[in-house]
């Protein structure tokens, strides 16, 4: 079964076209394996990324560096995975 | 004795085994009102099974509703459950569904991307889009809300079979979608065509591979936001309305666009709520409040649909 330690799910209230063009070029980037939840489409809605542990440094650093402020919605997913998981188990039995 | 008081916990997901054995006990328990079809096979030869709420009649006007064409949209799947089940419970006794119900059929696809959503139970929670192999390629499936015959192909969708949003070699090349087609169009008289996913908190209608509006896009404006008053009504949920193209993204190959071009024209997606906080892992504890307040907002349009035949 696949684990996502230290994945980190991250939520960007864009605040411009600029930063939507931004975003929409980070999702191009294929080495960081970024699983965009919610697509840079508008100042309207978040953006939502899934960065696996291993990218966080860079896309931090990329956001920083283009200025865009986020948050951490999800701090380590794998955590709240197996929250999900064990009440499912608990309510089988 | 047993089946009708295994005691179901609509407030939890379930496995895939689970929701199907749960399916009979609905059945059983409303034998008058609820059949279960199968509609087909799945790429891993899972059935594919439709709940048929119909109080007689042959090939009656009817609403589709589907859930779970994205695997790990979970909410959307659990929603169905529980509004399968309110739908069953209130026959009878909710005046408006009960006449409804004595006019029109729904049908109920719940798990529509079976190989997906057990998949996220067993390898990947992650998992979007179906399981079905590509020839040439290590990457497996493709996104079923992009392999439907309208605008296929086109911008929004990706022709990398890696992608999350690859649209399959060819219109309705994935069973899962072809045999959802087969059924709609061999019926000939469905007249509202649902499909549930998560999350973002928008109702939206056709065109999502078009930003050009639908003939009938003022109704359908003004009958989500009525319907999504409903919704915010019960806890403050608020949602957005509009078409795929305007209030997201161009998207092309998606079923509500398959459905309006059919002449399906009460075609609408949900995007569920999004509490900001937990994205696709939303906590099970909000299942009921989810599905209760999107049943207000579905039931408005199922009865739109039901004064307004054509």
């Amino acid at each position: 079964e696949r684990v996502f330690t230290g994945d980190q799910v991250i939520r960007v209230n864009v605040q411009s076209e600029e930063e939507i063009q931004l975003l929409r070029a980070l999702e191009t980037q294929q080495e960081w394996e970024l699983d965009f939840w919610l697509h840079p489409v508008s100042t309207e809605l978040p953006v939502d990324i899934r960065v696996p542990r291993s990218s966080l440094g860079s896309v931090r650093e990329f956001l920083r560096a283009h200025d865009i402020a986020f948050t951490v919605m999800i701090d380590n997913l794998q955590e709240v995975l197996d929250e999900e998981k064990a009440e499912m188990e608990g309510n089988q039995m | 004795m047993e089946r009708s008081t295994r005691s179901f916990n609509f407030g939890a997901y379930h496995p895939l085994e689970t929701i199907y054995s749960w399916m009979d006990t609905l059945v059983a328990q409303h034998p008058d009102l609820v059949t279960k079809q199968e509609i087909g096979r799945s790429y891993e030869n899972r059935p594919m099974y439709a709940l048929k709420f119909s109080t007689g009649g042959n090939k009656r006007p009817a609403i589709w509703i589907d859930t779970g064409i994205h695997s790990r949209e979970w909410v959307s799947q659990a929603t169905g459950v529980w509004t399968a089940n309110k739908i069953a419970s209130d026959y009878g006794t909710d005046a408006s569904l009960t006449s409804l119900l004595n006019t029109m059929d729904i049908y109920m696809l719940i798990l529509t991307n079976p190989d997906g959503y057990a998949y996220t139970h067993t390898n990947d929670r992650m998992w979007r889009k179906t399981r079905s192999r590509t020839s040439g390629s290590v990457c497996r499936g493709v996104d079923p809300n992009r392999n439907w015959d309208a605008g296929f192909g086109g911008p929004g969708a990706s022709k990398n079979p890696c992608s999350d949003s690859y649209h399959g070699p060819s219109a309705h090349s994935e069973i899962e979608v072809k045999n959802v087609v087969n059924l709609i169009k061999s019926h000939g008289n469905f007249k509202s065509f649902i499909s549930v996913h998560a999350y973002s908190q928008l109702l939206m209608y056709p065109y999502g591979y078009s930003c050009r509006s639908v003939p009938h896009q003022p109704e359908l404006d003004s009958v989500g936001k009525a319907a999504v008053q409903k919704l915010t009504s019960l806890y403050g949920t608020r949602y957005k309305v509009g078409s795929i193209c305007n209030i997201i993204y161009q998207a092309s190959g998606g079923s509500i666009d398959w459905s309006y071009n059919l002449g399906i024209k009460y075609s609408f997606a949900f995007e569920l709520r999004d509490t900001g906080r937990y994205g696709f892992i939303l906590p099970a504890n909000q299942i009921i409040p989810t599905a209760s307040e999107t049943w207000l907002a579905l039931k408005h349009i199922m009865e739109h649909v039901r004064d307004h035949p054509y």
